[in-house]
């Protein structure tokens, strides 16, 4: 298995 | 200056301990209302979230919002020098190139001071959004974190399922598949929003390493929705959260 993506993919960098 | 006195400060280093193995280099970020810190860990897949209100410390003063870019290993380092039942003071100038921390025993008479060395840091800070999470439930923090741990000898990924009446955490691995499943009428566990159901996989490795925090709180709250990290709460005693992201794994 993998990962669906990486935290940039669900939040926005600020 | 910034000046901030936490009378146990045991909290701090178990917050540090909590965190260490996750992100290394961080920017701290002291405002007038508190401290702050968002890291994400190398990969990229999960996300630590610290708050610390100024109402929680015994003396909180910050005269200007403060980036402090510090090295969480090194940081631990100097925590080996906190005993239990010494109070901890973090202090700076306005413009710091070093932290200052100050551990004293409750007699008064043992007292011990090192200055971390500040970095500068380019680090990425993600903008979480209010999230409508669909299963929520709030769980024995020891508890989750024995099972956390017994599962990941059989399996390196877990799935998780929060319904209206139990939770589950299915494993499937080489020697097999299996599951814990903890009824919400029990006292252990609850949800909060008995609407929805959603099932997502996680790497035990990382609920370990978030594990690392159970003693800061007797429980922890997990939060889901569909196609969203996982986060996973715990509350820090009348002095704010920390809270970890991790991104969910596609099961083949």
């Amino acid at each position: 298995s993998k990962y669906q993506a990486t935290m940039e993919r669900y939040y926005k960098t600020i | 200056m910034f000046e901030a006195k936490l009378t146990d400060g045991t909290i701090f280093k178990k917050i540090i301990e909590a965190i260490k193995d996750l992100v290394t280099d961080v920017n701290i970020d002291a405002t007038p209302t508190g401290l702050s810190l968002q890291a994400m860990d190398s990969s990229h897949v999960a996300l630590v979230n610290l708050h610390l209100g100024m109402e929680g410390f015994e003396r909180y003063r910050c005269d200007r919002n403060l980036t402090l870019g510090i090295s969480i290993t090194n940081l631990a380092k100097v925590m080996k020098l906190v005993n239990q039942n010494d109070s901890i003071t973090l202090k700076c100038e306005d413009e710091p190139t070093y932290l200052t921390i100050v551990c004293q025993n409750q007699k008064h008479d043992r007292t011990t001071q090192f200055n971390v060395n500040l970095i500068t840091l380019d680090s990425e800070h993600l903008g979480i959004p209010e999230t409508e999470y669909t299963s929520e439930i709030t769980m024995n923090s020891g508890e989750f974190s024995k099972l956390c741990k017994e599962l990941y000898a059989l399996s390196e990924t877990v799935e998780f399922e929060i319904s209206t009446t139990f939770v589950k955490f299915a494993v499937e691995g080489e020697i097999g598949s299996g599951s814990i499943k903890i009824q919400t009428s029990a006292d252990e566990a609850e949800t909060s929003r008995p609407e929805d159901t959603v099932k997502l996989s996680f790497a035990l490795r990382y609920l370990n390493l978030f594990n690392k925090a159970y003693s800061l709180s007797n429980q922890v709250k997990l939060s889901m929705a569909a196609e969203t990290p996982l986060v996973v709460e715990y509350e820090v005693e009348s002095l704010g959260t920390l809270k970890y992201y991790l991104a969910p794994k596609i099961t083949d």
